[in-house]
C-alpha cells in the first residue's frame, strides 16, 4: 500500500512520523520503501544516510534521468530502504512546471516498485511535489499538532485531498489523522484533540504520539526512535501506530 | 527597515516571531506593516482578522491587480497593519514562475510603502514567494528551533542568502538569529544552542525564547502574546528582542 504522509502546516511531525512508522511496518516484518519527497532531506539523515552518499534522489526518478531501483538505498533497518532526498529536489517545483503529465511523473515512476509499504515523507506545502505525491498514492495519514495554527489548516488540506480525488487520483483515501506532540497536562492540547475528535470522528487514529524529547534526540544519532530507545513513550506510540495501521489497510 | 522572517524548515516560530516582534516594535512607538506571504495564513488569524475581512492579499500586490494601500488593513494593535493572506495565494507560487521580473515583483510592489517597519512571514519553503521576499528587503531574521532537524536547514539557507545578495539584493544582511522553543532542562536544546553560538558568534541574539505555552494560546483568542498576557516569558522574551532589533538596526 502506499501512504503519503502529508501536512502542508511546518514543523508538525511528518517526517518523525514517517521514519518511525516505516521502521515500526519493517519490524512486523514486510518490506518498505520510504521516498524522501522533501529538498530539507530530514528523512534521509534521520535514517543516517549521510548526505555523501546519496547519490539519486526522487528528483532524478521524476524527471526520468533514473530508475526507482537506481536511487533506492538500505537503511541500517532491515526490511526498510529509502530513496534519499539530495539538493537537487528544491529546484523540482519550478522545473515541473513546464513538464508534460506534471502531476502524475511520480506516479509514474513508482509504478515498478515491488515492496509491501510505500511511504511518502512530504515537504510543507501544497506545491507540485506533494501534489505528484497525492496522485501517486492510495492513502494519505494527515499528523496534527495539538495546537491552533494547526488546526487551521486542516480544512485547506482536506479541500486538496478532495480537489486530487475528484480530479487525477479517484482512489485517494484518508488512512487517518494522528495527533502528535500532544500533552495531557496542557488545556489547550487537550482542547485541540477533543476538537478534531469531533469533528474528524473515527478518522482520527486511537493512538497520540505524546510529547517525548528521545524522539527528537534520535535523529542526530542517525537512528529511528525505535531503534534509539524501544521503550520511550514515543515508540511505544508509533509501535500502536502501525498495529492501527495495519488493521485499517485492509485491501480494497 | 524591511525584515523578513524566513526559515524553510517547518515549525519553528516564524509567525509566532513576526506577529509579536511586529508588536513590539509598534509599542515602542513605530508604525509597523506586517506582510503576511504564507498561503496557510497564520499570521493573519493570529492578529484577528477574519478570513471574510480579507479581501486582498499580497498574491493581488504582487500580481498587480491591487496597490500595497488597498490591500492593508488595521489591527486590534495600535500602529500595527497587515497585508493579510488569503487562499489565492497558494496559487502564487506557480503563476509566478511565467511571470516578468518574478523575483522582483514583491521588492516593485512595497516601494511605495511608508512605515517606520515593515516585516514579511514567510512561509516553510525556499520557492517563489519566499525568494520574492528575500529580494524586497533590506535583514532577514531566522528563528531557529533548538533541535537537530532544524540546525540541518540552516546552511541551505545561508547559502541561498548568499545567491541572493550575489543576484538581485546586494544589500541583503543577516539581522540575526533568534533561538526559540528553548528548555533549559533538556540537553538537546542546550547542546543545539551552544553549537549555533559557536557557529554563528554574534549573528545569534542575546535573547532565547523559551518554551511557553501562553505563546501558542494566544492565537485562538486572534491577539499577539504582548496582548493576552505581557508579563509571561514568551513576552517578556520578544520585548528584549525588540530592544535588540532596535539596537542593531542602526542605518547603514
Ligand atoms: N512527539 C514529539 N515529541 C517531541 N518532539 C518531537 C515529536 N515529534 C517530532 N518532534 C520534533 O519536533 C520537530 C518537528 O518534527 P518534524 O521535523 O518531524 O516535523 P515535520 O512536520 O516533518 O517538519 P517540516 O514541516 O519541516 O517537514 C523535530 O525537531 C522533531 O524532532
Ligand atoms: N516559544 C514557543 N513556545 C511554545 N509554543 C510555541 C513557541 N513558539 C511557537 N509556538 C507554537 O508552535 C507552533 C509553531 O510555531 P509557528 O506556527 O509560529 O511556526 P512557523 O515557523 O511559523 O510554522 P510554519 O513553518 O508552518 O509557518 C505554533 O503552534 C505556535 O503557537
Ligand atoms: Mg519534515
Ligand atoms: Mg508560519
Amino acid at each position: 500500500m502506499r501512504v503519503a504522509v502529508v501536512n502542508q502546516k511546518g514543523g508538525v511531525g511528518k517526517t518523525t512520523t514517517a521514519i518511525n512508522l516505516a521502521t515500526a511496518l519493517a519490524a512486523s516484518g514486510a518490506s518498505v520503501l520510504l521516498v524522501d519527497a522533501d529538498p530539507q532531506g530530514n528523512a534521509s539523515t534521520g535514517l543516517g544516510v549521510d548526505r555523501r552518499a546519496r547519490s539519486r534522489s526522487i528528483y532524478d526518478v521524476v524527471l526520468g534521468d533514473a530508475s526507482l531501483a537506481d536511487a533506492t538505498v538500505p537503511t541500517s533497518v532491515p526490511g526498510l530502504s529509502l530513496v534519499p532526498s539530495t539538493a537537487a529536489l528544491s529546484g523540482a517545483e519550478v522545473e515541473l512546471v513546464g513538464v508534460e503529465r506534471r502531476l502524475h511523473r511520480m506516479a509514474d515512476a513508482l509504478t515498478t516498485d515491488t515492496h509491501d509499504w510505500l511511504l511518502i515523507d512530504c515537504p510543507p506545502s501544497l506545491g507540485l511535489l506533494t501534489m505528484n505525491a497525492l496522485v501517486a498514492v492510495e492513502r494519505i495519514l494527515i499528523p496534527l499538532q495539538a495546537e491552533f495554527f494547526a488546526l487551521e489548516g486542516l480544512s485547506q488540506l482536506l479541500a486538496t485531498v478532495e480537489r486530487v480525488r475528484a480530479g487525477p487520483n479517484p482512489r485517494l483515501g484518508i488512512l487517518g489523522i494522528l495527533l502528535t506532540m500532544t500533552d495531557r497536562r496542557n488545556r489547550l492540547s487537550e482542547a485541540v484533540a477533543a476538537d478534531v475528535r469531533a469533528v474528524m470522528g473515527a478518522q482520527v487514529f486511537d493512538v497520540m504520539v505524546p510529547r517525548n524529547v528521545r524522539l527528537s534526540e534520535a535523529p542526530s544519532h542517525g537512528l529511528p526512535a525505535l531503534v534509539y530507545d524501544l521503550r520511550c513513550p514515543g515508540s511505544q506510540a508509533y509501535i500502536a501506530l502501525a498495529r492501527e495501521v495495519l488493521a485499517r489497510a485492509v485491501p480494497e
